[in-house]
């Protein structure tokens, strides 16, 4: 039977391949919205694909957005299906969504980990990781949130490869973080990074790896409020925001400490709902609701980055 | 595959600071299965661990002896990872 987005079932986890083969299937119904593109290979080889966003221009300020680079957090990936065709869907029907691609471009990574995604599916589910050999030791791995150059090697990851937040042996070894990196700083238009993960219903925005206050605290902090707040409006699911030191721990080496320090401004980490009973394991059942009070944060966020050129 | 059978995750709650000091020594030692899925952070924020089920009478034992108070959050991950298993399929066909 022909393939078609409509009979893909978003209330349900899917493996590597059948969200690959979908994101075709979506560039095939959208042909003058989305296309896939590829940005690098990961360490096991798989194909780290992008799915862009654009009604044309060149070089358009851009918005990134990445899902599942924490492999064991399905519901992230899962989330990110859903978010990549509302885009496409609503573009020329939301008034929000419309204005801002019809002036930026928005690029969304789905499966950010592929190899550890895979790991997750295949033999343990409780997976986080990339799944890099670490020289000299036994344990598979890097913690691709530990390991940008952004305060990397400090006391918020660890040293042992063995550990869930080990660093890696420097900043960027990782294919997987590596391909983002030279992506965006490629690119060099980027104005807003968004990273999801999964759990415990928080959103974020540098730093992790000091306490000094970002230089745009107070207007990333305004910006978190009003999106949580708009999240919660959806099904009264409550979130936290704030830094990401002042609201859970110190961590280096995050995605969005590098991109605020390569002046990305808009940068947030998402982590999405359990409220306590499911952690990781949060049922299918669950995906679309949280897609659904996650959407307008993220329209937050991007119409905040479209109305406030820098 | 790696099976997690009678695998727990205990939901902690820290009272103080001490605590939450005693909760990182516990994740420190190499002898112990476990895994924070919600880091001690600090008394206001919830600690999750998953513990494989070889570890759980002495995690438990500590835990107690400590008087740091907790539940239990999934009883049985092996449980929770079939029934999504069975979900997939379920949706696959």
């Amino acid at each position: 039977t022909e393939r078609s987005t409509s009979t893909f079932d978003f209330a349900s986890y899917h493996t590597i391949d059948e969200i690959y083969d979908w994101m075709d299937t979506l560039v095939d119904d959208h042909p003058n919205l989305v296309s896939k593109i590829q940005i690098g290979q990961s360490f096991e080889n798989r194909s780290l694909y992008v799915l862009k966003f654009s009604t044309g221009g060149s070089n358009r300020s851009a918005i990134w957005l990445d899902t599942g680079i924490h492999a064991r957090e399905w519901v992230t990936q899962a989330v990110g299906v859903w978010t990549a065709n509302k885009i496409a869907k609503e573009y020329g029907q939301d008034p929000s969504v419309t204005a801002i691609l019809d002036s930026m471009d928005i690029f969304l990574e789905i499966i950010t980990n592929p190899d550890g995604f895979a790991f997750t599916h295949s033999s343990n589910r409780l997976w986080r990781k990339t799944r890099s050999i670490n020289a000299g030791s036994h344990c598979v791995g890097v913690d691709p949130n530990r390991n940008w150059d952004a305060g990397f090697g400090g006391s918020g990851s660890s040293s042992n490869p063995c550990s869930e937040t080990y660093r890696g042996p420097y900043g960027h070894s990782e294919r997987e973080v590596k391909a983002i990196v030279d992506f965006i700083s490629d690119h060099g238009n980027v104005k807003s990074v968004i990273s999801i993960h999964s759990y415990s219903q928080m959103l974020l925005f540098p730093y992790g790896y000091k306490r000094t206050p970002a230089p745009h605290y107070q207007e990333l902090n305004e910006l978190a409020k009003k999106a949580v707040r708009d999240l919660a409006a959806v099904y009264g699911t409550k979130y936290t925001y704030g830094s990401i030191v002042d609201t859970i721990y110190v961590a280096d080496g995050t995605t969005i400490d590098w991109a605020y320090d390569n002046g990305v401004k808009y940068s947030f980490t998402f982590e999405l709902r359990d409220t306590g009973r499911y952690g990781f394991l949060l049922p299918s059942t669950q995906i679309i609701p949280t897609a659904t009070e996650t959407w307008p944060a993220l329209l937050d966020i991007m119409i905040h980055v479209l109305e406030h050129p820098y | 595959e790696e099976l997690f059978v009678g695998d727990q995750v205990l939901r902690i709650t820290a009272s103080d600071e001490e605590q939450i000091t005693l909760l990182k020594v516990l994740g420190e030692q190499e002898e112990l299965q476990v895994d924070f899925w919600r880091h001690p952070t600090s008394p206001s924020h919830p600690v999750d661990l998953w513990v494989s089920f070889s570890s759980l009478q002495p995690v438990k034992t500590f835990l107690e002896s400590n008087s740091i108070s907790y539940s239990i959050m999934i009883k049985d991950v092996q449980a929770l990872l079939d029934e999504e298993k069975k979900t997939m399929t379920k949706s696959r066909r």
